[in-house]
Parts: structure tokens; C-alpha cells; sequence
């Protein structure tokens, strides 16, 4: 057994790990490799994406403040350590799937909204992500109709009147609006072997 | 839609730091 092909066993071990734990298979999870090699090695070349590298890929530039950004960045960093490893990008990209369900969907997203992570949409925090994407758009409103914007959202969203969505009105509330959910699904992913077909020069296996 | 009709959560979803189809562009 060379080390070669030591090391060749343990990347099948983890490849087909990853492949079990998700909705990818073997070759998927090594085409996701060529996408997570690009982008962590857009500013440093370690082979983790930082919070500039995943901000350079998706706003073009790793400068300046993006709250739905740091708030992505931290769901997929599971371990909390700083960085995204190879993983924790597998996993959070496999709810991502055109056939992962839309209850894990909606859950990623109530977290994603849920900024203080108390287990409710709290309306303040409804409100911070108003004005923080009317800032991205360089738009502004008034205060008045900002207010009525989350008027009209609690209002639907909103079941018992506590000033707060829950978990469970939130998953009510993009029943009735599916379009809220239009991000969650990529359809890339499934075709992730055609996008980054120079996965086959570093196959473990061949399907 | 203008933005009184439209409610919060579609307004959100705009945000290019939730679109992460960017991350595909080559």
C-alpha cells in the first residue's frame, strides 16, 4: 500500500462520507471541490473560504459591510471557527438542491432571518433588513412607509398577533408566498459535473 | 410591484448576498 494510494483511500472515505450525508454523489462532491478550490483560493491560498472570498464571489468586491452575507457565512460556517471548510460547504450547498425538501428550505431561511437567534423573526430584525438592503440598492424610504411595508408583513405573517413570527408562522407564510424560497433552490447543482467538468482529471471513482 | 404592496420579506430576498447562483458565473 503506497502512501499514494493510502491517501487516495482516505479522500474515497471522506468523498463518499460527504456523498452519504447530502444529495450529491461521489463525482458531484468532487465537482463541488473545483467550485470550493476557486473560491478559497481567490485571496488566500489555504484551501478554507474566508468571509472576504465568499464576499468577492457573490458582491465582486471583499470590502465593505453585507449583513445578508455575514449572516450566510455563518450558516454555513457550522463549527463557528471563522472559515468554511470543504464540509460544512457540502453540507449547507445540499440544501440547496433542486431535491432537497422545502421544509429544510424554510428552516435555513427562518435562521438566516432570525439574526439574533432567539427562534423568532423578531420585527425589529425585520426592519434592520429593510433598511440594510435598501442601503445595498442605494434606495431610501421614508420612515412611515417603511413602517406600513412591516405593517403589511406582520400582518400576514404574523398568526397571533405577538409582534413576532414564529417558526411555525414562518413556515405558513412562504406557503402562501413560494417565491421567498426562489434563492433556496440552484438548479447548478444539479448538474454540478457539466459546471465544473475538470473534476475528472482528480476522480476517485468513476460512475 | 411598488414597495407599499410588496411585503418585507420579498424586499429581502433581493439582497446579492442571498443569491448565490452568482457563486456558478464564471
Amino acid at each position: 500500500c503506497s502512501p499514494e494510494s493510502q491517501k487516495g483511500l482516505r479522500r474515497y472515505g471522506e468523498l463518499s462520507r460527504l456523498a452519504s450525508e447530502t444529495r450529491f454523489s461521489i463525482n458531484e462532491v468532487e465537482a463541488l471541490y473545483e467550485l470550493f478550490k476557486k473560491l478559497s483560493s481567490s485571496i488566500i491560498d489555504d484551501g478554507l473560504i474566508h468571509k472576504e472570498e465568499l464576499q468577492l464571489a457573490l458582491l465582486r468586491s471583499p470590502y465593505g459591510e453585507n449583513l445578508f452575507l455575514d449572516r450566510v457565512f455563518d450558516l454555513f460556517d457550522e463549527k463557528r471557527n471563522g472559515v468554511i471548510e470543504f464540509d460544512e460547504f457540502v453540507h449547507a450547498l445540499s440544501i440547496f438542491h433542486p431535491h432537497a425538501p422545502m421544509e429544510e428550505k424554510s428552516d435555513f431561511v427562518f435562521k438566516l432571518y432570525d439574526l439574533t437567534q432567539t427562534g423568532f423573526i423578531e420585527r425589529e430584525e425585520v426592519k434592520q433588513m429593510v433598511i440594510a438592503i435598501l442601503m445595498e440598492s442605494d434606495m431610501w424610504l421614508p420612515d412611515n412607509l417603511l413602517e406600513a411595508i412591516l405593517d403589511k408583513t406582520f400582518a400576514d405573517a404574523d398568526a397571533d398577533k405577538d409582534g413576532r413570527i414564529s417558526k411555525e408562522e414562518w413556515k405558513v407564510f412562504v406557503r402562501k408566498h413560494p417565491s421567498l424560497l426562489k434563492n433556496m433552490t440552484l438548479p447548478y447543482l444539479k448538474d454540478i459535473t457539466t459546471v465544473f467538468p475538470s473534476f475528472v482529471f482528480n476522480t476517485e471513482v468513476e460512475d | 410591484a411598488s414597495p407599499v404592496t410588496m411585503n418585507a420579506f420579498e424586499l429581502i430576498s433581493k439582497s446579492r448576498g442571498l443569491n448565490l447562483a452568482t457563486l456558478f458565473e464564471k
